[in-house]
């Protein structure tokens, strides 16, 4: 996937770091010290479609498909710029009655964007 | 867009400035956290846990292997470290309420408990001590004894006693009571500590919400 840097308009993973002391939650989520709630922005125009950053060969069929259709105008709805690959956020916190719960949530952090 | 005024790429509504921005990704970052946890604000702590308890206690968690994700239809599984309070205890037996806040509308269901607590024998202790642990569980208003188990004792530290399942049952239902007996040696104080720093605990692996989960085809 790509990183968004400087003035990118394309498809790209924003990292945001949400420090916890900073919103005054690091007094009852023990670790981590803060949360990467990474996101895709960016524009998906067609010929980048079904471009994941990882498989090219998804995107290639993809093209074909256009190609073959010559539904470069008509594709409804187009392409978007999506999670292409994600992992978990693993928690360390204080319950309501003060119970330390260890969790893993599934899927919380972007790792990567692609173009659907 | 750092552009104020200028249109959003993405949805072409007017763009926001910069600290806008920041504010309302910092506010889908609460939600998204607290809705994973099943949690509709954060938790206002009633109890705060001593660092000196809480470091003893994270020594003994061990999480599920890593990369062993909560497949769909299992829910989600954790790890719950629940502090007692000690009620009623006198130098012959130690009163132990724990409390488990239930975290979803599915329900948790307990899989795995077990109890960790601290003797202290006298320096002049000569024999094995045998210490009793009650489970004992409401009954109308009496709590009346569940099961019992005998641990034998030969030096003064830390104690780990799994606990069956009457007691993983109360743990599901939210509130588990024990009761710990010192059996033999009569001592001037009690050799169950529960201070601060050798709080007695319940480590638990529960899982959360995936009893009554349609198996997804």
């Amino acid at each position: 996937g790509i990183d968004c840097q400087g003035r990118s308009r394309m498809c790209c993973r924003q990292e945001f770091f949400v420090d916890f002391r900073e919103i005054g939650w690091h007094d009852w989520i023990i670790q981590p010290e803060g949360y990467a709630m990474n996101f895709c922005t960016g524009q998906c125009p067609l010929h980048v479609a079904g471009m994941p950053g990882i498989a090219a060969s998804f995107h290639t069929a993809v093209l074909n498909l256009l190609k073959a259709n010559t539904a470069a105008g008509s594709a409804a709805g187009g392409s978007c710029c999506v999670p292409t690959a994600r992992r978990p956020l693993s928690l360390l916190y204080y319950d309501k009655d003060s119970n330390i719960i260890k969790t893993d949530i599934p899927d919380m952090v972007v790792e990567a964007c692609g173009c659907s | 867009t750092p552009r104020a005024g200028s249109q959003c790429p993405a949805c072409g509504g007017p763009a926001l400035d910069v600290e806008s921005q920041r504010e309302l990704l910092l506010d889908l970052a609460k939600r998204s956290i607290l809705d994973k946890l099943h949690l509709s604000q954060r938790p206002a702590l009633s109890r705060p846990v001593s660092r000196a308890a809480l470091s003893t206690a994270l020594q003994h968690l061990h999480g599920p292997p890593q990369g062993t994700l909560p497949e769909d239809n299992r829910g989600q599984e954790c790890e719950i470290i629940s502090f007692a309070k000690t009620g009623l205890s006198n130098i012959n037996q130690t009163h132990l309420d724990f409390h488990f806040s239930d975290r979803t509308a599915g329900g948790m269901e307990v899989q795995q408990a077990s109890l960790m607590f601290f003797v202290q024998l006298p320096l002049n202790a000569t024999k094995t001590l045998k210490v009793r642990v009650l489970v004992l569980s409401p009954h109308d208003t009496n709590l009346t004894l569940a099961t019992q188990h005998l641990l034998e004792v030969d030096a003064s530290g830390w104690y780990q006693l799994p606990l069956g399942p009457e007691a993983q049952a109360a743990c599901s239902r939210g509130h588990l009571t024990l009761k710990l007996v010192p059996e033999g040696q009569v001592t001037q104080s009690s050799v169950i500590l529960a201070e601060a720093v050798h709080r007695p605990f319940i480590m638990a692996q529960v899982r959360v919400g995936g009893k009554h989960r349609v198996r997804r085809r």
